[in-house]
């Protein structure tokens, strides 16, 4: 059941994307929050073999299966989480960078975000005016269990606010932005710690960019909630 | 060659740009920097930043030890050369007749232009964006390969009133790079602004067909007991010829170390 392999032809010099018929688990061990449970992460491998010649690359990375749902709770207004269907206290740190210096060694990641851990957080914010942290980061606080707010690049310094005021209107260059924002997002996006895209701290970045931004990262009607999905829906999944 | 990714992660040297008559197509021809070292070049920190080299080589105070930092000049006051380095290493790469090679630079702050045996490729500004060259035509013949790559500091670098306060004037917020370096109510700025190479640089080198970023999602039936994974990839073929592949995708759990369920 989880090992598939399909075959293609794909034209020189050209790229395609490919989507491989859904895997089935029956009741696989899913990946939860520090203190809810283990960060239970299995193992992908996809590999391509060109006819003739062998094996032509390979990729692998630690998955861990969990469905993460926020919203903005009405009384308080602030935002609720729920993994796997279980509302989660959230207690969180705030996270700038491991070090002024960029030395981001993984060993530094690992005790870093293991503190974290063994502080009974649950989750990190990593806050706009910093990085779009590493895949090193990522993969520790899969292991680890926190769960990770990750803003993009929006501060007091390009929203029109401080002294003395800053540009309204963001970044000089919104497509690099966009450019930017998009591959952080691939880089990113397979980590089963990655909870939350906020567009920037405290504040929504520059109409265009948000609205890119929010049509870009919008979930996929197929991966609603599956109650909503039509017959049709549940068939094509 | 094996298919996969080799990372650059050791042996690179740094100098100043203004300090460095030669070109980039010198550097990486006939005129490379001795190893070990001699002024102006040093041993670099790559991934890492400017500052960091200099500090590795104790040219400059550690700035997060008392208030060394304000010995430190600042870019808005050195002028953005200063912190503009070359960084140079070099590398084996013997791929065969069907296989390519990609240059890959995870990030670097703010923009560069990189030589690689005589042959300049320029990398976009942008601290947060992946960089991927072809290099499998441009390789050297005899597997040793030299790479020279000049990093220009953030656009705006800004400038820090005397008074501090939150992200200095602001000028940062111009470019697409972190903001807490011009400083912040917790934060004092940093001099170079993290200018450098500052995430992982590899080799990686595939047969015609490569894979790029996949992507896993999961999907939940019956309070979790029915999941499907859902993968997607993107394939590029390189050759110049239809490939016939296999594509497989596999998942296993690891009950213990080195014994896996399929």
């Amino acid at each position: 059941e989880h090992l598939q392999s399909q075959e293609l032809k794909i034209p020189p010099k050209s790229r395609v994307q490919y989507t491989f018929p859904p895997l089935f688990f029956y009741k696989p061990e899913l990946w939860w929050p520090n203190g809810m449970g283990k960060q239970f992460l299995y193992n992908v491998e996809i590999t391509v073999d060109v006819k003739g010649i062998g094996l032509s690359d390979s990729w692998g990375h630690k998955f861990g299966f969990r469905k993460i749902e926020s919203t903005i709770d009405t009384a308080t207004g602030g935002r609720l989480f729920k993994v796997n269907g279980q509302p989660v206290f959230i207690r969180g740190g705030n996270w700038i960078l491991s070090d002024g210096l960029l030395r981001l060694s993984e060993k530094r990641y690992k005790t870093d975000i293991r503190f974290h851990a063994d502080m009974n957080f649950n989750m990190i914010r990593c806050w706009g005016g910093g990085l779009a942290e590493r895949p090193e980061f990522y993969h520790y606080c899969d292991v680890y269990g926190l769960l990770v707010w990750q803003e993009f690049w929006i501060t007091g310094d390009c929203d029109g606010r401080g002294a003395p005021i800053s540009n309204p209107n963001g970044p000089l260059d919104h497509d690099l932005f966009l450019l930017c924002a998009r591959d952080t997002v691939k880089l990113l996006r397979n980590h089963a710690s990655l909870a939350l895209w906020v567009g920037g701290n405290e504040q929504t970045p520059p109409d265009d960019i948000n609205t890119a931004l929010k049509d870009d990262l919008r979930l996929h009607s197929l991966f609603q909630c599956c109650n909503e999905l039509s017959t049709s829906e549940k068939d094509i999944l | 060659a094996p298919i996969g990714k080799t990372k650059l992660d050791a042996g690179w040297l740094a100098a100043r740009s203004t300090d460095v008559q030669l070109t980039g197509v010198q550097l990486t021809t006939t005129h490379p920097p001795s190893s070990p070292p001699s002024p102006p070049w040093m041993e670099a920190a790559v991934p890492g930043t400017v500052l960091g080299t200099l500090l590795k080589n104790k040219l400059v105070p550690d700035p997060f030890y008392g208030l060394k930092n304000e010995t430190i000049i600042d870019i808005a006051d050195s002028g953005r050369e200063y912190y503009t380095f070359w960084f140079f290493t070099t590398f084996s790469c013997s791929p065969s007749g069907n296989q390519h090679v990609d240059l890959q630079f995870r990030a670097i702050n703010y923009s560069a232009e990189v030589y690689l045996n005589g042959h300049k490729k320029v990398l976009p500004e942008g601290m947060f964006r992946r960089h991927f060259v072809d290099i499998t035509d441009i390789l050297s013949p005899d597997g040793k390969n030299l790479l020279a790559v000049i990093v220009h500091p953030p656009d705006h670098p800004g400038r820090i009133p005397p008074e501090g306060g939150q992200g200095g004037d602001h000028e940062i917020g111009k470019d697409v790079a972190a903001q807490y370096v011009e400083g912040w109510d917790w934060m004092a700025p940093i001099r170079d602004r993290n200018t450098g190479i500052w995430d992982e640089v590899s080799v990686s080198i595939t047969g015609p067909v490569k894979i790029i970023d996949p992507h896993l999602v999961s999907s939940f039936f019956d309070n979790f007991k029915r999941v499907y994974l859902h993968s997607t990839a993107e394939l590029e073929n390189k050759s110049s010829w239809l490939a016939n592949c296999s594509l497989t995708i596999q998942v296993t759990a690891e009950l213990e170390e080195n014994i896996c369920l399929i």
